[in-house]
């Protein structure tokens, strides 16, 4: 039976088989680096707990994926992050959603955990926390990226042509990969 | 949607999970990966973090589903994750990665990739996009 033992994921959906063979290298790199950083650490006998943040901020701050730096356009053209974190022990957890300004949203979801009574803040009252625990804190442009803009304004110009309506669900979306978190 | 799972010498389990949410969402659409029990979740049998179509994680509470099919009926990790994202979920729902106490991993998964990579003290990483 193994000592340690970690699994990460990167998302499900954004990349087609048919992708350029170097867009595919640079997404194995970036797992192999984040699962390796985190067996290392598991091996010099870290806590899951350390660890589990530590490879997440890692994944936040590559912009390949869709948290932190490369997440997601809102409608408006903005990025709203969420994040959470589960210490099985103890079922001691933290949330939060719809932060725009921090950074690295696994480590406030830590500090919700650690430092108040309650389990997910959201929106101005997460931020607000963020700034009493003195989180770093960037502009909502810093999680901008080219790719994730082409994908909202394909996804923008698709509502355009489609029937009006007065809201969308994530199943009306034909295309697989606007419709994964 | 980004997400560790890990088990550490302590026997330790924890789940993590962080997201940008969806292209163009709306009304302050909030998905899965926030909600301790859909998207993420940890005890003292499994943990889980998952990715996809965050309502439908939500609507079956998929991640504490997973720990509590092992508890109550007996399952492996590997048969109640395989349940969850085959049976429960729809095709192309997403996927999940998940670890148990005894360092088991399952990460599977029903659209047409994920992300996903493991490591075990006895076994070296292993990285895949696709079914390869």
């Amino acid at each position: 039976q193994p000592t340690w033992a970690i699994a990460i994921h990167g998302g499900a959906g954004t990349l087609s088989q048919n992708a350029p063979p170097e867009q595919l290298r640079a997404y194995r790199e970036a797992l192999q680096a984040a699962v390796d950083h985190g067996s290392q650490r598991l091996a010099r006998g870290d806590s899951a707990l350390d660890v589990c943040e530590s490879v997440v901020r890692m994944l936040e701050d590559n912009p390949l994926f869709n948290a932190g730096k490369g997440a997601a356009f809102n409608e408006k053209g903005e990025h709203e992050l969420d994040a959470s974190i589960m210490h099985g022990p103890t079922l001691r957890c933290g949330a939060v959603a719809g932060l725009r300004t921090v950074k690295n949203p696994i480590s406030l979801a830590r500090l919700v955990m650690e430092r108040t009574p309650h389990v997910l803040l959201m929106g101005d009252g997460a931020e607000d926390f963020a700034g009493a625990m003195g989180v770093e804190r960037v502009p909502n442009s810093y999680f901008d990226t080219p790719q994730r803009r082409k994908m909202l304004d394909e996804r923008l110009e698709e509502l355009r042509r489609s029937s009006p309506r007065s809201e969308t669900s994530p199943t009306d979306n034909p295309r697989k990969d606007l419709r994964y978190s | 949607t980004v997400g560790c799972v890990a088990l550490d010498q302590r026997g330790e389990l924890v789940a993590a999970t962080s997201t940008g949410g969806l292209t163009a969402k709306k009304f302050g659409r909030v998905g899965d990966s926030p909600i301790i029990g859909a998207g993420t979740y940890a005890d003292d049998t499994a943990a889980i973090s998952c990715t996809g179509t965050g309502e439908e994680f939500i609507r079956h509470g998929v991640a504490r589903a997973v720990a509590l099919r092992m508890k109550l009926k007996g399952e492996t990790l590997a048969q109640a994750t395989h349940a969850l994202i085959h049976t429960t979920l729809k095709p192309d729902d997403g996927g999940l990665i998940a670890v148990d106490a005894r360092g088991n991993i399952s990460t599977p998964y029903s659209s047409e990739g994920m992300y996903r990579a493991w490591a075990t003290s006895l076994t070296p990483s292993i990285v895949r996009i696709f079914k390869d």
